[in-house]
């Protein structure tokens, strides 16, 4: 353990939590055709329940959120060696009765955060770094105010989770992450690190998001970042799994930023394991190919 | 001038007008029922799966020497080479109840972890984050002094570089150099250290755990008696389970899993059944 000299049982196994989305607004026995906020169900089937409704269009009623986080916590939290956790720890803006403001978007991100660290630190330890079981966040679209918009650091918002983030992201990534939203945990020291990409400087719907050519353009610096820090594990003999919250894959990025990124997973499979993401809330894979993507970055230039 | 200016206001506030129902419309749409996913599903198993199963159908076989090797119609990669190519997405179910509720376990390989000491650089990563801030703050500079925003400036940059052609391009640092030969291939393509071996897929299935929950409350339990009774996540499958075993989970065994899944409906209709969380759900 990097933080304590102290060493640690390594399992073999990880997990990987994504789009919570708590809705404190969640109301149970309220209509489910009124997002689960309010009205009187039409019938038995539009009756919001106290765990949530499957397909019905609501978000998590904060019950379920406890209560997955209780049974991590007792089926989980003593048998795995770290968390990838990818981002959307908010509602979604569905219900234009209450919009949604910063405020809450933080407010709601701050209390998530506390749940998770309390739950994975190290409970007979004061420094609030000190963890049994290293977690590593991103950031989602809906965790950003307005919705998908987040700007190149250093800003407000990125500053706000470097602060609600704070016992998370490593000390010395301070000012890189207030630039770049990103940062790399070690999660076995010296052999084996996650990287949270901050994917909304690639993502097609930030509406200050072009491409990933300009060296103005966010892109363009988050793989400038990526290439550096790829490039460092290399260096130092380690392996890297890749997280984020929205998936790279084309419907998603930017133009030129799809490319761009699969180059960079195909160039340093020396030491990339794989990417892990969220967003789409279906579980599939994507295979994609590094070659086609020099052919497209070939042809484009 | 008058008219202008007020036609060019109805302009603007039909603009605001679209702007805010097309936001509208997004917000509805992030946060509504699950509508198309199965359409995409079927767009990712013909443009994505399909491709994978079609390039491997070219590998070259093992015996590539031989006489009945057409070269023509046949890749110059093999089956492995052509694995190399890609890399994995893996896009996991969420909490949120699109679907059903879900997490995953992964598991890897730690078979070697106590054998390979880490090699500690003698830069330190203080000295490492501080350089790269260095780095992206000057090319944050070479923005500012662009001045790619005012239209004149950008003329007059554009005329400078006109007059450079010629001179080699500066190189894009947002492309990466070629893999070293040298490099072996990491723990996604063959089995080492922290290959992952197997994920465990967890769900929680509402139907049935808000059912007992108020089953439980009918029978007098406290509302944190019943649903600490009720609610429970649990192995909705494992990379491992039929009807499609992975019997690892390196590149190949997806690119082998994608090429099944376009070939097999038996396959497929699980693999959707799974993306959508046992939910039941189509479009």
């Amino acid at each position: 353990d990097a933080i304590t000299g102290l060493e640690r049982k390594i399992y073999g196994r990880f997990l990987h939590i994504t789009d919570m989305h708590p809705d404190a607004f969640y109301k149970e026995g309220s209509s489910i055709e009124n997002v689960c906020h309010e009205g009187k169900p039409k019938n038995t089937k539009d009756r919001a329940p106290r765990f949530g409704y499957a397909t019905g269009g609501c978000d998590s009623p904060p019950d379920l959120v406890n209560y997955t986080l209780e049974w991590i916590t007792e089926n989980l939290r003593d048998k795995i060696d770290f968390v990838i956790w990818t981002g959307d720890n908010v509602r979604h803006d569905n219900d234009r009765r209450i919009p949604r403001t910063e405020f809450q978007i933080l407010d709601m991100n701050e209390l998530i955060s506390g749940k998770i660290q309390k739950l994975f630190s190290n409970p007979n330890s004061e420094n609030p770094r000190d963890f049994d079981v290293s977690v590593v966040p991103s950031i989602g679209n809906n965790d950003v105010f307005p919705h998908n918009m987040f700007a190149l650091g250093p800003t407000l918002q990125t500053r706000e989770y470097h602060r609600i983030w704070n016992n998370l992201v490593p000390q010395e990534q301070q000012r890189t992450f207030d630039r770049s939203a990103s940062f790399a945990t070690e999660v076995i020291p010296g052999k084996l690190a996650v990287l949270s990409i901050n994917t909304l400087y690639l993502f097609k719907a930030n509406p200050l998001v072009d491409n990933c050519n300009s060296k103005k353009q966010p892109g363009y610096q988050i793989l400038l970042w990526l290439g550096a820090v790829l490039e460092e594990f290399r260096q130092r003999g380690m392996k890297v799994w890749l997280s984020g919250h929205v998936p790279p894959i084309e419907k998603n990025f930017a133009e030129g930023c799809f490319d761009k990124y699969t180059l960079w997973t195909h160039e340093y499979r020396d030491i990339i394991i794989g990417g892990l993401y969220g967003h789409m809330n279906m579980d599939h894979f994507i295979p994609v190919d590094g070659e086609a993507s020099w052919e497209a970055i070939k042809q484009s230039e | 001038q008058l008219n202008t200016s007020e036609n060019q206001k109805d302009d603007d506030d039909d603009l605001d007008m679209t702007a805010h129902a097309m936001a509208g419309r997004e917000a509805h749409l992030m946060g509504a029922k699950p509508v198309g996913k199965e359409a995409y599903m079927n767009r990712v198993r013909e443009r994505i799966y399909e491709r994978v199963h079609q390039k491997i159908q070219k590998a070259k076989p093992l015996d590539a020497e031989g006489d009945d090797y057409d070269a023509k119609r046949k890749s110059s990669k093999s089956f492995d080479e052509i694995c190399e190519d890609y890399s994995i997405v893996s896009i996991s179910g969420s909490v949120i109840p699109t679907f059903n509720p879900s997490l995953r376990v992964w598991e890897y390989n730690i078979t070697d972890l106590d054998t390979q000491t880490p090699t500690w650089q003698s830069k330190s990563w203080d000295q490492f984050y501080k350089t790269l801030e260095n780095i992206m703050e000057r090319d944050s500079s070479d923005i500012e002094n662009e001045h790619l925003d005012d239209p004149e400036q950008e003329f007059e940059t554009q005329r400078k570089k006109k007059k450079k052609r010629g001179k080699k391009p500066k190189e894009d640092k947002t492309i990466p150099r070629k893999k070293p030969k040298n490099l072996p291939l990491g723990p996604a393509y063959e089995p080492q250290l922290f290959s992952p071996t197997r994920f465990v897929q967890l769900y929680a299935d509402l139907k049935r755990i808000n059912k007992k929950y108020y089953s439980l409350l009918e029978a007098g339990k406290t509302p944190d008696e019943a649903a600490g009774q009720a609610f429970q996540y649990e192995v909705e499958y494992a990379s491992d389970d039929d009807p499609y075993p992975m019997k690892g989970l390196l590149v190949k065994d997806f690119v082998l899993l994608a090429s099944k899944l376009a070939t097999q409906k038996k396959s497929w209709n699980k693999f959707m059944e799974r993306a959508f969380m046992s939910t039941g759900y189509t479009d």
